[in-house]
């Protein structure tokens, strides 16, 4: 089972 | 004071046709680069970045650096008053809560505008760095755009996996599987029409087909669609807009935990 990942994961805020 | 003349309308409608969807409330930048947003969906699985380039404006006015917040259904609404061939004037006072659409007919003879509300919106912006990726597909957007509707007629994923043979699209669901597979095609006629693949390495990502095919509702805005993979990095699918800028979607893929 794959689960979704949040976009915000994979950059940091700026 | 900001006014961003737009000769090309139909290009602002098609933008927000292509976005609405996926965003509901938006806050718009405005800077002497150009026009902009980045903006996630409310479940912070997708993002969009838009730019539309100052000197793809005929006239472009912007004092000082402009954030204005939109509902991007009722910005929508507006622009679907333009006509197809009308210039399109986005206007805006300095700390004013109203941006003015104006809409002229290519002869001049209708003149509108419409006044919408702005509001504040609270957005996180994700800085995105440049990145090298293991493969870009470039190919028509309209095949990409059947593919992913032919597939969720069949499942809810789609695993997109680029290969020296080809790029392939694959999905699984209740009633059976499919597979598309799409080779390297340089040698057709028109450069549209070529599919091109441009592989480091072998990906291969799974994401949901819900969120690619509101993607593919920016088809109308170009002939092609590129899509740069890195494995376990989110997908990028970018629709170029003739001469002035693009939407870019970042979708995060599904991972196994």
């Amino acid at each position: 089972n794959r689960n979704q990942k949040s976009i915000k994961s994979f950059y940091s805020t700026v | 004071m900001l006014e961003l003349r737009l000769v090309q309308g139909s290009l602002l409608k098609k933008v927000l046709e292509s976005i609405k969807e996926l965003v509901t409330d938006a806050n718009f930048d405005c800077s002497s680069t150009g026009f902009s947003l980045q903006a996630m969906d409310s479940s912070h699985v997708a993002l969009v970045a838009l730019l539309l380039r100052s000197e793809g404006f005929e006239h472009y006015r912007c004092d000082r650096n402009m954030s204005m917040g939109m509902n991007l259904n009722n910005m929508a609404k507006m622009l679907k008053c333009a006509g197809n061939d009308d210039i399109i004037t986005i206007k805006a006072d300095d700390g004013g809560d109203t941006v003015t659409f104006m809409f002229e007919s290519p002869t001049q003879d209708k003149i509108s505008d419409f006044e919408m509300k702005l509001m504040d919106i609270d957005s996180e912006h994700l800085g995105i760095p440049e990145a090298e990726y293991h493969a870009i597909v470039k190919m028509p957007s309209s095949e990409f755009a059947r593919i992913c509707r032919d597939l969720s007629s069949i499942g809810d994923t789609v695993v997109i996996s680029v290969t020296k043979e080809g790029v392939k699209f694959s999905t699984k669901g209740d009633i059976g599987s499919a597979n598309i597979v799409c080779r390297q095609n340089t040698s057709v006629d028109k450069p549209e029409e070529a599919t091109v693949i441009d592989m480091n390495e072998p990906v291969s990502l799974t994401f949901a087909l819900r969120y690619m095919n509101s993607f593919t509702k920016a088809t109308p805005l170009s002939n092609t669609v590129s899509i740069s993979l890195s494995n376990e990095l989110p997908v990028v699918v970018e629709y170029k807009i003739a001469e002035m800028g693009y939407v870019r979607f970042y979708l995060a893929p599904k991972i196994e935990e």
